[in-house]
C-alpha cells in the first residue's frame, strides 16, 4: 500500500513551494504567506492562493468582487510588493524549532 | 510479507534553500468556481451564514473586514515567475507538472495533498506536508477532498496517486465550518480551468508574457501526455437522496424496488417518500415506507417499497465478515443535501462491536455529517456493503459534534430479514429488530455493560 504512493508523494514534494508576501523595506508591515505548486521548474512558473495579495491590491480588495473581474495583470498590486518563493530540500534545522514561539504555536503535552 | 527496508534517507536532512524573488504576472480566479461557491453556500443568503471559511479558531478574534476580505479572495489564485539567475538553473530542472482535466476523476478517486501548514512560519519543519484523502465531492470546478489540510495549505496541490502526481486542484479552504462546526472537508478549486485561463490571459495581457502560455503544463489525455486515471467506483451509485416530507437523508439500494434508510428520515410506516437516484438521467421515484423500527429499537432503520425499479443501478453486495481497520468509505448526502450529489469519505472501520460474538455496531474514522443517515458504509477494497449509517457523534456536555466518530449498523444484522422481505414479502425478520436483546441496547446507548447481578448469599 505504501508503495502505491510513493511515486506521488515524491512528485507531490517535488511540485510544493511556500509562497510570502511583504512589502519592500517594511518588514515590520508584517508578511503575508500560503502555499504553492511549482507549475514548471525550467520556467520559474508558480501557482499560489491568491489571498496572500489581497493587502497589496491598488483597487482594494473589492475589486475580486466585481462581477466581470476574472483577471487581474501582475500592476493589480503596488510596486512595493516583494514576493519570494521557497521550495525543498528541507532541514529540521535547531533554528527553526526555536521560531515557534512567534506565531503562537507549542506543543501542549497530551 | 516481510519488513521492508529502510528506505534511503529524506532530502530533509539538507538544509532548506533561501527563499528565491518572483514577480507576480497575474491573479486569476475561475468564474465557474465563483458560480458554483455561491450556489452552494448560498452566498447572500441565509445558508451564507452557517457556513464559515476563516482559518482562525472560533474563538479567536478575526475583525469581520479580514473576514470579508478571505472570502473575497477565496477564488482567487497568483500565477508567479521565480527570478533565477543561470547559476540556479540546475536546481530548477525538474519535470513540468500534468494536469487532470476538469471532470476526469470520479468520487472516491484517492488523493494526495501537499502544503505547508502556517505558510512561511516554519518551513524547516511543516514545508510540503503530505495529507491522504478521496475526491469527496464535486460541483463543476469547485470539489471537495476529505484530506485534512490546516490553514497556511491554502495554494496547495492536490495530486492523484493514479497516474502519480498529476495535479487535481488547489487548496481553496482547508477549514470549513457550518453553523460552528467544522465540517472535515477541504474546498479545492480544480486546476485546469485555471490553468486555461491563466493560458488565454498570458497570451492577452503582454506580448512578453505570450510565449509563456504554450509552455504551461499539459492537460492529461493529451497525447502528449499521461493516460487518464480508471473509470469510478461503481457503488457510490448505490446511494439515494431519500426525502419524506420536510425531512431528507440518505438511503441505500438493495434491490431495484428497495432501499434501506432511517427510521429517523423516514419514521412512519405507508409514508409516501421520494426517492432520487445518483446515476445520471435517471428520475426520482415515488415509494412508501413498508416497514420501520420501532422507537424503542437501538436499530435506527426503515424499509422503502418503491413503485417503479431503479435502472441501472449496482445493487451493492452485502459483507459477511468485518475486518478491524479495513479502509472504508461512506457515501452520503451529508452537508450540501440535494444541492449536488452525494459526498464520498474515506477512513478506516476503527471497531466493530460485539455482542456474543455478533457483530451489532461499527465504528469509522470516515467524515460523517447531519444528512448522512440512512448512507452506504463500503469496504473500499471490495467493495461490498459493509453497513448503515445511523450517526455521528454528539458531546451533549460541550455540544460539539464529532465528524470522524460514528456508528453504522452492520449489514449483517439486516440482511436476512431483507432477503426474507424480497423474495416472500414476509415483514416477519425485519419487525424482529424491534424486539433485540437488553446488551444490543446498551451498546447503542452507549452505555456500559450491566455488571452480574451479585447473587444473594442468604
Amino acid at each position: 500500500m505504501r508503495r502505491q504512493w510513493e511515486p506521488a508523494t515524491r512528485l507531490g514534494e517535488q511540485a510544493g513551494c511556500v509562497v510570502s508576501a511583504s512589502r519592500a523595506g517594511q518588514p515590520e508591515a508584517g508578511s503575508w504567506s500560503c502555499s504553492g505548486v511549482i507549475l514548471s521548474r525550467s520556467l520559474g512558473l508558480v501557482l499560489c492562493h491568491g489571498g496572500i495579495l489581497t493587502p497589496f491590491l491598488r483597487a482594494g480588495s473589492r475589486v475580486l468582487t466585481q462581477a466581470d473581474a476574472t483577471i487581474l495583470p501582475g500592476d493589480s498590486c503596488g510596486d512595493d510588493l516583494c514576493l519570494h518563493v521557497q521550495w525543498g530540500p528541507t532541514a529540521a534545522s535547531p533554528a527553526g524549532r526555536v521560531e515557534w514561539g512567534r506565531l503562537g504555536l507549542c506543543m501542549p503535552q497530551c | 510479507a516481510g519488513l521492508e527496508p529502510s528506505p534511503p534517507a529524506r532530502h530533509r536532512s539538507r538544509p532548506l534553500e533561501s527563499p528565491h524573488p518572483a514577480d507576480l504576472l497575474l491573479l486569476l480566479s475561475c468564474p465557474d468556481f465563483r458560480a458554483h461557491f455561491a450556489c452552494l453556500f448560498g452566498s447572500g443568503s441565509e445558508a451564507a451564514e452557517q457556513w464559515r471559511f476563516s482559518s482562525a479558531a472560533r474563538e479567536e478574534e478575526v475583525s469581520e473586514d479580514e473576514e470579508e476580505d478571505q472570502l473575497r479572495a477565496l477564488g482567487w489564485f497568483a500565477l508567479l515567475r521565480v527570478r533565477h539567475g543561470l547559476e540556479e538553473e540546475a536546481d530548477m530542472r525538474g519535470p513540468a507538472v500534468a494536469v487532470v482535466p476538469l471532470g476526469a476523476l470520479s468520487k472516491g478517486t484517492p488523493l494526495l495533498a501537499c502544503g505547508t501548514p502556517f505558510g512561511s512560519f516554519c518551513p524547516d519543519i511543516f514545508l510540503n506536508t503530505l495529507s491522504r484523502g478521496v475526491l469527496s465531492n464535486t460541483a463543476g470546478p469547485l470539489l471537495l477532498t476529505d484530506a485534512r489540510c490546516l490553514p497556511g495549505t491554502e495554494g496547495g496541490g492536490v495530486f492523484t496517486v493514479r497516474p502519480a502526481g498529476a495535479l487535481v486542484a488547489l487548496v481553496a479552504a482547508p477549514l470549513c465550518w457550518k453553523a460552528h462546526e467544522w465540517v472535515g472537508l477541504t474546498l479545492l478549486c480544480a486546476a485546469a480551468p485555471l490553468l486555461r485561463a491563466a493560458r488565454d490571459a498570458l497570451r492577452s495581457l503582454r506580448p512578453s508574457t505570450a510565449s509563456l502560455a504554450a509552455l504551461l503544463p499539459p492537460e492529461l489525455g493529451a497525447p502528449w501526455a499521461l493516460p487518464l486515471p480508471e473509470p469510478g467506483l461503481p457503488w457510490v451509485a448505490a446511494a439515494v437522496l431519500v426525502e419524506c416530507g420536510t425531512v431528507w437523508g440518505s438511503g441505500v439500494v438493495m434491490a431495484p424496488r428497495l432501499v434501506v434508510t432511517c427510521r429517523h428520515v423516514a419514521p412512519c410506516k405507508m409514508a409516501r417518500v421520494l426517492v432520487c437516484p445518483t446515476i445520471p438521467k435517471s428520475s426520482k421515484i415515488w415509494g412508501h415506507v413498508v416497514f420501520a423500527t420501532q422507537e424503542t429499537s437501538p436499530y435506527d432503520i426503515a424499509v422503502v417499497s418503491l413503485e417503479k425499479e431503479l435502472e441501472g443501478v449496482h445493487v451493492p453486495v452485502p459483507t459477511e465478515h468485518f475486518h478491524e481497520g479495513e479502509a472504508v468509505s461512506v457515501v452520503g448526502f451529508g452537508v450540501f443535501g440535494q444541492a449536488c450529489g452525494p459526498s464520498v469519505t474515506s477512513g478506516i472501520l476503527s471497531a466493530v462491536v460485539r455482542v456474543d460474538d455478533t457483530p451489532v455496531m461499527l465504528q469509522t474514522t470516515c467524515a460523517v455529517h447531519g444528512g448522512s443517515s440512512g448512507g452506504p458504509l463500503f469496504s473500499t477494497s471490495s467493495g461490498d456493503l459493509l453497513g448503515i449509517v445511523a450517526s455521528n457523534t454528539r458531546d451533549n456536555n460541550t455540544g460539539a459534534t464529532y465528524p470522524h466518530l460514528n456508528f453504522s449498523i452492520p449489514i449483517t444484522v439486516l440482511q436476512p430479514a431483507l432477503q426474507r422481505y424480497s423474495q416472500t414479502g414476509d415483514l416477519g425478520g425485519l419487525q424482529e429488530l424491534d424486539h433485540v436483546a437488553e446488551p444490543v441496547r446498551v451498546v447503542w446507548r452507549l452505555q456500559r455493560p450491566l455488571a452480574e447481578t451479585p447473587r444473594s448469599k442468604l
